[in-house]
């Protein structure tokens, strides 16, 4: 089981991550009396390197129009200020008293604060990502329900050419995301709900044809067309419904994480 | 996106740091 469940948050978080778990080794016992070096200078660039993720991440606050993100994303940036300071505290203690294990401690409590922020950064980012794709994927559920407008040819021509672009938006969107995603079943299932989708919307579309046709040459009174009609319609609820569950598939497996193992259990 | 590289490179930055912090330990022991 990954442990992050984007290649994104994985490659920026893994190698810090086994780095920790060294200083946490080394510095297991605190009071060893090590000496430690002047680390006056590596603590001002995580310090520059965090102001500057700070200010792109409020940055990011302001141009977003996503709610969840504006009041989760200010909160991860504080624990990165804090954890900041608390290198800050243990660059100056060590320096003044290089076997100091308070320093030492503030140290591992500054690294560890490091990780937990950006990794809480990056979460609310990337959950914000998933959100846009999810916006995207209600959009064509939407459009699925509203065939009942379609009265003649000319509406279907409109229909299909507002709901291509979304469409393909969506099939690329989720694409890319499961390229992206670490967790192979999650992948799977995406491709494999992608791939009806694909596969059900030209017969979707053409069942909405085959209606249009039929009513267009409608008798009232033949009960024979009449049932044909009815078949026809039925077809397409169905088609409707199966495309409809396709894509909140999607959107249930595009929220999980690698945590929600209990989802696949 | 301008956020995923600004958090790279903080982690980065503290890469540097253990391994500052690390070396010297391990120089010690």
């Amino acid at each position: 089981m990954p442990v992050f469940h984007t290649k994104t948050i994985e490659s920026i978080l893994e190698p810090v991550a086994q780095q920790i778990s060294k200083l946490v080794i080394l510095h297991d016992d605190a009071d060893n009396g090590n000496l430690m070096p002047d680390l006056s200078l590596p603590v001002q660039v995580v310090q520059q390197a965090a102001d500057n993720l700070i200010r792109v991440g409020h940055e990011t606050c302001t141009n977003s129009d996503d709610s969840l993100l504006k009041r989760e994303l200010p909160l991860a940036l504080i624990r990165v200020e804090e954890a900041c300071k608390s290198l800050q505290e243990a660059s100056v203690t060590l320096k003044s008293d290089p076997k100091s294990p308070f320093g030492k401690r503030k140290l591992i409590e500054g690294e560890r604060g490091i990780l937990q922020g950006v990794s809480a950064i990056l979460l609310s980012f990337d959950e914000s990502e998933v959100r846009k794709i999810v916006h995207l994927c209600k959009q064509v559920i939407e459009y699925l329900f509203i065939t009942e407008l379609i009265e003649k040819m000319d509406d279907l021509v409109t229909y299909v050419k507002n709901l291509t672009p979304v469409l393909t938006r969506m099939t690329r969107e989720v694409d890319a995301r499961e390229k992206e995603l670490t967790h192979q079943e999650h992948r799977n299932k995406l491709v494999q709900h992608l791939e009806q989708v694909k596969s059900l919307t030209p017969s979707f579309i053409s069942s909405i044809k085959i209606y249009l046709l039929t009513l267009a040459s409608f008798q009232q009174n033949d009960s024979q067309e009449k049932q044909v009609l009815f078949c026809i319609q039925d077809s397409k609820d169905f088609l409707i419904k199966r495309i409809n569950y396709e894509i909140k598939e999607i959107i249930r497996i595009l929220q999980l994480t690698s945590y929600d193992e209990d989802e696949w259990a | 996106e301008q956020i995923l590289e600004a958090a790279k490179s903080v982690t980065n930055a503290a890469g540097v740091l253990i391994k500052a912090a690390t070396t010297a330990q391990k120089e010690l022991v």
